[in-house]
């Protein structure tokens, strides 16, 4: 279904923001 | 942690579910401390992708027949939108202050939205695809429900040729259906119902078969006949309902019930 495969790319996407963002506080800890 | 009641969702949805929650717990241990990156690029990759889900979400509620699906799913979408908007004020706030408090708290709000919002989303089609199956389960009952009124051959002949094939749709799509779920008391409920249900369609066949044999002989019996054709085709039923209760329930439910 395509509404899966649409929410599959929000999901990646929103995950490598959130990496990306997590990166540097991590670096801190 | 939300907790994913099919395996579908759970695979798109955990992943991000678990980074969500990382970066919630770095951001209170470290909170005004490094500067944060350039986040432009992720977070234009993130609108774009909510974009694309928003197009695909209107075209599923305007190609839709399901009422509660076209109700419920623009809210899901808008607030999925309202978290990208969040995400790409985030954005542009870092760009000016990588240290920017308000910023740090949008970047973690939007993300959670999004993950909340597409959950709610997903959970939204779900239930729209359960609605078909039961759709086609209310068509076993109502088979069912005409059992006891077949009177001759003929009739149990055409009565078959209606049962059989929506009896297998359904035992197809609800054999599908406990495969997914991720509630393991509840996929065991449905397997077992099906089991049963596959036991009792012959059984009640037969009895109507019965049934039809001793009223056309002079109808000495009819009645005892005509008393264990209706208990079958009531423990049919009650197994058919018992699907249905079960495939509306969410771990949700079970936890809220508990």
């Amino acid at each position: 279904e395509m509404i899966l495969e649409a929410a599959k790319s929000i999901a990646a996407a929103t995950s490598a923001l959130v990496k990306a963002a997590s990166a540097a506080q991590r670096e801190l800890i | 942690m939300p907790v994913f009641h099919t395996k579908t969702i759970e695979s798109i949805l955990d992943p991000v579910a678990q980074q969500v929650s990382k970066l919630v717990i770095l951001h209170e241990e470290a909170e005004d401390g490094l500067p944060m990156p350039d986040l432009q690029q992720p977070v234009r990759s993130v609108s774009n992708a909510v974009l694309n889900l928003v197009k695909v979400g209107r075209e599923t509620i305007n190609s839709s027949d399901d009422q509660i699906l076209k109700q419920d799913m623009p809210g899901a979408l808008v607030r999925v939108e309202r978290s990208s908007k969040l995400l790409e004020e985030a954005s542009r706030m870092l760009k000016d202050d990588p240290y920017s408090s308000p910023a740090r708290k949008r970047l973690i709000d939007g993300s959670g939205g999004i993950l909340q919002a597409t959950s709610a989303l997903l959970l939204c089609f779900d239930e729209s695809e359960v609605r078909k199956i039961i759709r086609e389960c209310h068509r076993v009952l109502d088979y069912l429900a005409v059992a006891e009124v077949i009177e001759t051959l003929d009739e149990l002949v055409q009565f078959l040729r209606d049962l059989s094939p929506c009896l297998s749709r359904v035992s197809r799509e609800v054999s599908a259906r406990e495969k997914e779920l991720t509630h393991q008391v509840h996929a065991e409920i449905l397997v077992r119902c099906l089991e049963q249900i596959k036991t009792l369609a012959p059984i009640l066949i037969c009895s109507m078969k019965i049934y039809i044999h001793i009223v056309s002989q002079g109808g000495k019996g009819a009645e005892e006949a005509a008393e264990n054709r209706n208990y079958l085709a009531m423990r049919m039923t009650d197994e058919i309902n018992e699907i249905i209760r079960v495939l509306q329930l969410t771990s949700y439910d079970e936890e809220t019930s508990e």
